[in-house]
């Protein structure tokens, strides 16, 4: 799965994800990437975030939308995207997954939840600091 | 502002970035440099889990799902369980500007978004063939199936619902009367 955001110069912020879903599903098993609050949310005036990981439980917890709420109500991205990891912790301590957050000032973080095969979470950056993509990376 | 403009996404796809990145600095919208970047990551397949040839379902197909959204408008355009069309990040984006809806689902979104101009192609490869056939051999193992029978924990499918325990239970309580 991949979950993208962008913000312009202006402030001009968009969201959107793309997968192809979990292997072996049950036929018509859908996960939380379509899914808007879940797999990703926008808002220009607050912020956007995306989520990554088991589609079946995090899409219970609209992890974007919490994200984005909390970014609006003055938490920087790396605390709001921790408080929408720690969320779904509570009731499910080893799930896999990842959220990046992005706040209306172009500042980022990234948050996941250490699982089995999840220790470090690895996603892009592009901005003027460089011109070619920057690979970034936070402990889970 | 000084941060922006910038580009985030799950996952080291370089490409996918760079994508997104490039259609910004060119001054395309944040829509396009969104529907770019994931449009990349579909044609590459990224890590096996975007796009065509990914993720056999228990019948062997796979299937995609996408959505973007318009943070200026709170605008989305979704899709989920999308068939036959490789480029699903383009069928949600046509969702939201060609419909007044906000999520289509499976079979029929495959016919709207081959009114729509999408190309209608078989999203299996060998490589996902091969996944399923080794699920297959291996009896179906892993399943998301639970409380039917067989065992789902030992045999593939056809799976029937399993008495549980409380319905057990329950059915004891009737019978159980002076």
């Amino acid at each position: 799965t991949i979950g993208m955001i962008a913000i312009d110069q202006d402030g001009h912020v968009a969201a959107g994800t793309s997968t192809n879903g979990l292997t072996h599903k049950i036929p018509g098993r859908v996960g939380d990437s379509p899914i808007v609050g879940a797999g990703a949310y926008a808002d220009s005036s607050a912020g956007a975030a995306a989520a990554t990981g088991d589609g079946d439980v995090m899409m219970r917890f609209l992890p974007s939308y919490l994200a984005v709420e909390l970014m609006r109500a003055g938490a920087d991205p790396s605390a709001a995207c921790k408080a929408a990891i720690s969320r779904i912790k509570r009731h499910h301590s080893e799930f896999f997954g990842a959220i990046i957050c992005a706040n209306t000032t172009g500042h980022y973080a990234a948050a996941c939840n250490k699982a089995p095969g999840l220790s470090q979470f690895r996603y892009m950056v592009s901005n003027s600091e460089s011109n070619t993509p920057l690979l970034k990376t936070v402990d889970c | 502002r000084e941060a922006l403009p910038v580009v985030i996404n799950t996952w080291p796809f370089r490409n996918a970035s760079a994508a997104a990145w490039s259609v910004l600095q060119s001054g395309g919208s944040v829509l396009d440099a969104v529907e770019e970047g994931c449009a990349r990551c579909e044609i590459e397949q990224c890590d096996g889990s975007v796009g065509y040839g990914g993720s056999p379902d228990e019948t062997g197909e796979t299937t995609l799902d996408a959505m973007i959204m318009n943070g200026d408008t709170m605008e989305v355009g979704a899709v989920a369980d999308l068939r036959r069309i490789k480029n699903a990040i383009g069928v949600a984006r046509a969702v939201m500007e060609r419909t007044d809806h906000t999520l289509l689902v499976g079979e029929s979104a495959s016919v709207f978004a081959e009114n729509m101009g999408f190309i209608a192609e078989d999203l299996t490869t060998n490589k996902s063939v091969n996944i399923f056939s080794q699920w297959l051999k291996g009896n179906c193992q892993p399943n998301y199936h639970k409380n039917v029978f067989p065992d789902p924990s030992k045999s593939c499918g056809p799976y029937k619902p399993r008495v549980t325990l409380e319905q057990r239970r329950r059915q004891d309580n009737m019978l159980s009367h002076d």
